[in-house]
Parts: structure tokens; C-alpha cells; sequence
């Protein structure tokens, strides 16, 4: 089982070299990777090794080649349509936040309960608000595998259940309770808090 | 230097010690925890040993002895002023978040250039939003030493530029631009795309 903070690496090794291939750059060394992302070289070199031969010696990666087999490493050579659950600040913020869908996430629909969000479309990119009455629909016609749940915390565990009867199979969850999934979904759980704590940590430790 | 991934769990062990505090549990094995946090226990248990002996064989861990001292490494045993940059949708999200504060984490308050917000208090905790005139002298008078950044990307530079003046030691920067700051300020970036990127790893891998 690979290490989740390998595969937070290799997204962060993804966008770096996406950038340098818009940059018209062909070749990068683990030195001026480790420059760039602030990561320990040694490091990345094991875990670029982790996957494959991708390096030249004495000349660097192949900027496009390494960036095109950490997408199909990562499953993200390919769009993903997504839903969100939850149209409030911190849904409204995601929606709008344009680097997800330059990086092939496509938030095709929101839901919420609130009466004057049903029917509206909102966020940057025009996303329509449905009733949870068509989760199943929208979840079926889309071929959505992923939802974000950003719903206050005493509605996360009943939009979890219609979110496993419509066949999701991953939640993004930021609300700040402890779900209990069945055996055919995946939660992932988003605190900002640790971002602090790790903000404390480096300056405390200087 | 404690590796990123290492902290980022001390950061999730604090929080499951918590709420077992919470709950009046007072021992805890690393069984446990691998089972509430989902990380390898014996990933769990080598974590611990770096810092010190706080297990006891054949018992587990005291939970509030554990944290308290997790807490300590981690430099949040105490209260920590904060101001936020951009009071849009993401910055209101983040202000009303309960859990920070709920974790020692106070911000203070808010900074916009729109006229409309200025002089409106805003979020759950209703923080007050000042002009960016305003920034050094609340930074000194409350002793602030980190900021957060949730404005507009191409405001990112310009507004760093000022925290530096006003000595604020570290970023918590959200905006999808790369800083260059000068060498007394830490920056740290939050990408949401990269828990999108796990997600679909998950799914994938499967
Ligand atoms: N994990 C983090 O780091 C983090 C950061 C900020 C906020 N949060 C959490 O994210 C959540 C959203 O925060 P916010 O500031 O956007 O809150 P908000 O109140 O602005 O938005 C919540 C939205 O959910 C909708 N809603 C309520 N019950 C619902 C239901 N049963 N089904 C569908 N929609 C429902 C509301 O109508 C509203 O639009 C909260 O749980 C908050 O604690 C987490
Ligand atoms: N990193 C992530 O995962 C992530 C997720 C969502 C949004 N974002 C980013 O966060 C930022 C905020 O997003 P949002 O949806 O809240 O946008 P928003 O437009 O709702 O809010 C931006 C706020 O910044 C203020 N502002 C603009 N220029 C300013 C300046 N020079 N000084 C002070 N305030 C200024 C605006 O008045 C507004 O209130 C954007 O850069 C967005 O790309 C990042």
C-alpha cells in the first residue's frame, strides 16, 4: 500500500510539472524540482523511483513524459464529474475555485435544502443547486463516482446514506464529524486545522 | 527535521485524543488509534517513540498525558491570534468554522478592500473587517504572528509585501499563486486539488 503522503507528493510533483511544461520547459532535475516545491530531493528521486525508470542520468526527467505517468499513476489522465452537497460559503468557494477544473474535476451539479438555493445556478461556473431528491438521477446520468460533502455537520450522516443508495464511491467530507461508511464507499476528511497546527509547528520550532 | 507527513499526524492524533478526553477515556493502545485514525499502528507507535516514551507495555498510552505532550511538540499548548486576509467566501467559511477556535485558534480579525465589508463584522464569531491600512497596528496590538490569505491570486504578491512590513512570521496561503517571500516569513500552501487527487487514487487503486 503506497503512503498517503507519497501520493500528496506526486500531486504536488503533477501540478509543478504541469506548470513548467506550460513554461515550454523540457527537462528538470530532481535538484530543481526539490527548488521549486520545497520537498527533499533524495526524496522525490525515491519516489519517482518508487514507480519506474523515468530519469535520464546526468540529464533530468522529461517534463511531459514524467508529468503523463503521474497522471495515469494518480487515475487523473482522465475528467472526473463530481457533486457537491452543501451550496453554503465553503461550498460556494469550492465552486469557484478555478484550479479544480483546469485539473479535470467538473462539478456538474450542488444540492442543499435551503429553498432559495433549489432551482438557482451559483459559483463562477454557473452550477445548478438541486433538491437531494435528485441525487440518484444526477448521480446516474453523470456517471459521478466522487462527492464533496460540505453540509453542517448534524446533516453529514444522513446525506452520507443517500449519497451509498445513489452509488457514490468516494466522499470528500469537511464537516467535522466522524462518519460511519458501509464497506462500498470511501471517505477522505478535510480539516483545515491541521494546516494551522502545521503553521504553528514551523514557527514555533525555528 | 520532522518530516511534514510526521507533524500532519501528531495533528490527527491530538484531535482523536480529544475527543477521547472528551468521551472520559483515559488509556488508549495504538490499536486503537490505527483503528479510529486509519493510519498504520505501527506507523502510529514509531511517531510516538520519536518525541519520547509516553507508552506503558501491556496498558497503552494515557490519552491526556499523550496529548498534552503532543500538544507541547507541536507548539499548540497555548492560544494563537490569527488575521485573515480576503473576507470572501472562502474567508467566511474559514472564520465560521468552529473547530478553530475550538482548538486555541483566534482570528482576530478580517482584511478587504471592498468598501462594502469594511466596517461590517462577519462569520459566526462576527470578526471585524478592517481596511489593509489598519494591518500594523492590529498585528502589534494583538500579537499576531500568522496570517491567512484567501484573496483573488493577483492580489497574493502585494499583500505579502505588507505582512512582511508588518512582521507577521507565517502564511497560511490559499490563493493558486506561487510567493516569493523574503527569508523571515514561512509560507505554507493549501491546494485542495491534492485531496481530490488522494480521492481518485483511492478509487482507482482499488
Ligand atoms: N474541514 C474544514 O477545514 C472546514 C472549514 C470550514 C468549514 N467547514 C465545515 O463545512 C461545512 C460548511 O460550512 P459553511 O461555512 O459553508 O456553512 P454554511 O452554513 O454557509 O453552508 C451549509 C450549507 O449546507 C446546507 N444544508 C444544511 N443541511 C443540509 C442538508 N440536510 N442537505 C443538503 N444541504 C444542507 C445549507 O442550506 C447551506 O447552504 C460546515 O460543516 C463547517 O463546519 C469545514
Ligand atoms: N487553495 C484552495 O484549495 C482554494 C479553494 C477555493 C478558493 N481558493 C482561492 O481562495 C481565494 C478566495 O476565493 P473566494 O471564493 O473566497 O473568492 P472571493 O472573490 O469570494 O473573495 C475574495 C475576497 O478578497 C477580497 N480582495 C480582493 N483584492 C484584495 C486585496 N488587494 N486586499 C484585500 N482583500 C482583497 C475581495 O474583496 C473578496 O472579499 C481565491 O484566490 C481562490 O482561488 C483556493
Amino acid at each position: 500500500k503506497i503512503p498517503e503522503a507519497t501520493i500528496k507528493r506526486l500531486s504536488i510533483y503533477n501540478r509543478i510539472l504541469n506548470e513548467l511544461s506550460r513554461d515550454g520547459i523540457e527537462v528538470v532535475s530532481s535538484a530543481r524540482l526539490s527548488e521549486i516545491s520545497g520537498l527533499n530531493a533524495a526524496q522525490i528521486r525515491k519516489d519517482l523511483t518508487y514507480f519506474g525508470e523515468f530519469g535520464v542520468r546526468g540529464v533530468g526527467y522529461f517534463v511531459t513524459h514524467l508529468r503523463d505517468n503521474i497522471k495515469k499513476i494518480l487515475g487523473i489522465n482522465r475528467q472526473w464529474n463530481l457533486i457537491i452537497i452543501g451550496a453554503g460559503k465553503l461550498g460556494q468557494a469550492i465552486l469557484s475555485y478555478g484550479n479544480l477544473k483546469s485539473q479535470g474535476y467538473n462539478i456538474v451539479a450542488a444540492f442543499d435544502n435551503d429553498p432559495s438555493k433549489i432551482g438557482t445556478k451559483i459559483g463562477a461556473y454557473n452550477t445548478p443547486v438541486y433538491p437531494l431528491t435528485k441525487l440518484k438521477e444526477i448521480v446516474r446520468k453523470n456517471t459521478v463516482k466522487i462527492a464533496i460533502l460540505t453540509t453542517p455537520a448534524v446533516a453529514a450522516h444522513e446525506v452520507l446514506t443517500m449519497l451509498e443508495e445513489a452509488n457514490v464511491e468516494g466522499v470528500i467530507n469537511f464537516a467535522p464529524v466522524k462518519l460511519n461508511p458501509s464497506k462500498n464507499i470511501k471517505i477522505s476528511y478535510v480539516d483545515l486545522v491541521t494546516e494551522f497546527d502545521k503553521m504553528v509547528f514551523k514557527i514555533s520550532s525555528e
